[in-house]
């Protein structure tokens, strides 16, 4: 408003009209101790628009007639405070009816983050308009999904957890110092002495320490079966490699105005504090936030 | 590790080009004080409780 440079845009609040479910899933014991998490797979089922009720809402386009349905964790915070995180997300169209899937696996995710006993895992899922509007259409509320207590239990909500066996698939843990490592190790931590008093570059500039385990991995690592890698064709192969590391604190010399003196410095990731079999384009789990 | 990464990461955080060069006789009359010692000694120990999460 106050610069020349910007025109002041104004704003306007266009309710969305969404309707929205809460899924509640109880996860205690669904996912096996030492496994890893692959995907997390939500389907929901579209129940078919009878005829007659598409008819009373005139000729819908196929661009008019979609709707946008988007996947939420929510979280109830220990003060009683909601806090939602966008999942997934995607276009359906009224004219279709059958099993929509949805990648909640960052969901999931979160929820092992929590501190235990931990709440249900909660999904919310909301119709809305495809886009906001005075014209748009209201095809939106054409879409519904069964609900549990479907007649039979047809086209009850689904949680697909599909996980990896990490007593298989897994690393681990240190290497045995006695074994040599050959193309059949199994994915491990190898102490690896880095030593800074043998490094020319490192005289009279680094102080401490003299030298440090690094640590590095090492082994190869099991591959899933040839019916996983078509199901997640985006996932490359498990590679070792390291998981978890920590952070060289140094003492070095820092020369000065002609004069010298030693300074603390923090070198981030230089020390291999864990090993683990990994999928190149896996999901990197978001952390927790407060 | 190498030490070709090493002294990247080390350059990089202290924003140099390159290694210094210092002289012997500099380093000799070089004493640690305790409050750097200190300092260094509550990183290691740190260090080794937290981790940072990679893949």
């Amino acid at each position: 408003r106050f610069s020349q440079s910007f025109r002041e845009v104004a704003g306007r609040f266009l309710a969305s009209e969404a309707s929205t479910h809460l899924l509640v899933f109880g996860m205690e014991q669904r996912l096996p101790p030492n496994s890893e998490l692959v995907q997390a797979v939500l389907r929901l089922f579209q129940e078919p628009v009878p005829k007659a009720t598409l008819h009373r809402h005139g000729r819908l386009s196929p661009r008019s007639a979609r709707a946008r349905v988007t996947v939420e964790w929510l979280r109830v915070r220990d003060d009683g405070s909601n806090r939602t995180s966008l999942i997934d997300s995607r276009l359906v169209s009224v004219h279709e009816s059958g099993w929509k899937v949805f990648d909640v696996t960052e969901a999931v995710n979160f929820w092992q983050q929590l501190s235990r006993p931990r709440q249900p895992l909660l999904l919310q899922v909301s119709v809305q308009r495809e886009h906001p509007g005075p014209l748009a259409s209201g095809a939106h509320k054409l879409v519904r999904f069964a609900s549990q207590g479907a007649p039979a239990g047809l086209g009850e909500p689904q949680l697909e957890l599909h996980t990896l066996d990490l007593g298989d698939y897994g690393a681990q843990g240190d290497c045995d110092p006695e074994a040599p490592v050959t193309e059949g190790t199994r994915c491990c931590r190898q102490e690896m002495y880095i030593d800074l008093q043998g490094m020319k570059w490192a005289d009279n500039w680094v102080l401490e320490p003299p030298g440090f385990l690094a640590y590095e991995c090492v082994g190869t690592c099991q591959q899933p079966p040839e019916a996983l890698a078509f199901k997640w064709p985006f996932l490359g192969p498990r590679q070792c490699i390291a998981s978890e590391t920590a952070s060289l604190p140094m003492i070095v010399s820092i020369k000065e105005g002609g004069r010298t003196r030693p300074q603390v410095v923090s070198l981030p990731n230089m020390r291999v504090q864990k090993c683990s079999c990994a999928s190149d384009g896996a999901l990197v789990p978001r952390g927790l936030q407060p | 590790l190498t030490g070709e990464q090493l002294l990247g990461s080390l350059l990089q955080q202290l924003q140099l080009s390159e290694a210094p060069v210092l002289d012997r006789a500099d380093m000799e009359e070089l004493v640690i004080p305790a409050h750097v010692r200190a300092q260094y000694v509550t990183l290691l120990q740190r260090s080794h409780g937290d981790r940072s999460r990679g893949k």
